[in-house]
């Protein structure tokens, strides 16, 4: 573990109790991607599987453990409780073209042949792109709530720290992960617009709004 | 099964 890896995933930790907020605070969904949530659990569920079948660390299998958890909350309050806020007519990315052209990535160069490990490798194909419906339906609405902008940016920032963990455990311990760090640069490239966007106009207190 | 890949990242 490093200071990189800790500090992202806190704010990974940190992404899901600021979307949650909202949710709570505002009593709505609004402007949430459903989705991207649905998505998000698809991943964590089909990444985690390995909590059956290897024990790394306390730390690492609650942490897993609150993924799948809060990932499966925050799908269930926007399909039921909070279901009339939900922005459907603006959430209309094709999600589903997101999930097969993952499962054949996954099935066209897994990690390994092991079925956890072309599930696992579908599951980091799959989140390198699952934040593409909330990104574009931020788009299509030309703005957001304040706080939306501030998880979407949370979730941003995880991703750009575990770039850095990964240079920093490629020269100290010599740590490779290709498949990983392929989709984790894609992943991090799709938060560059959004990125910009937040860091000229959020954080100089006006709306998540585009140009 | 032994020479799979370790993932300890989340």
């Amino acid at each position: 573990m490093n200071i990189f890896r800790l500090v992202a995933d806190l704010l990974h930790l940190a992404s899901i109790f600021i979307l949650l907020l909202k949710i709570q605070q505002t009593k709505s969904c609004a402007g949430v991607s459903l989705k991207t949530q649905a998505l998000y659990f698809v991943v964590f569920v089909t990444r985690y599987l390995d909590l059956f079948t290897h024990f790394y660390s306390v730390y690492n299998s609650l942490m897993k453990l609150f993924f799948i958890a809060s990932s499966a909350y925050i799908v269930y309050l926007m399909w039921k409780p909070y279901r009339p806020t939900y922005s459907a007519s603006t959430d209309t990315f094709r999600a589903e073209f997101l999930i097969v052209g993952a499962a054949l990535l996954g099935l066209a160069f897994p990690d390994s042949w092991h079925i956890l490990d072309i599930l696992w490798s579908f599951s980091i194909y799959l989140e390198a792109v699952a934040i593409l419906p909330q990104l574009f339906q931020m788009t299509r609405t030309g703005e957001a709530e304040t706080i939306t902008s501030h998880y979407v940016f949370a979730l941003g920032a995880y991703r750009a720290l575990y770039l850095m963990n990964w240079i920093y455990r490629y020269y100290t311990e010599g740590y490779m992960d290709v498949i990983a760090w392929v989709a984790g640069a894609v992943q991090t490239i799709l938060y560059a617009d959004f990125f910009y966007i937040y860091l000229t106009r959020v954080m100089r207190g006006r709306l998540f709004s585009l140009p | 099964s032994s020479s799979r890949p370790v993932h300890d990242e989340l």
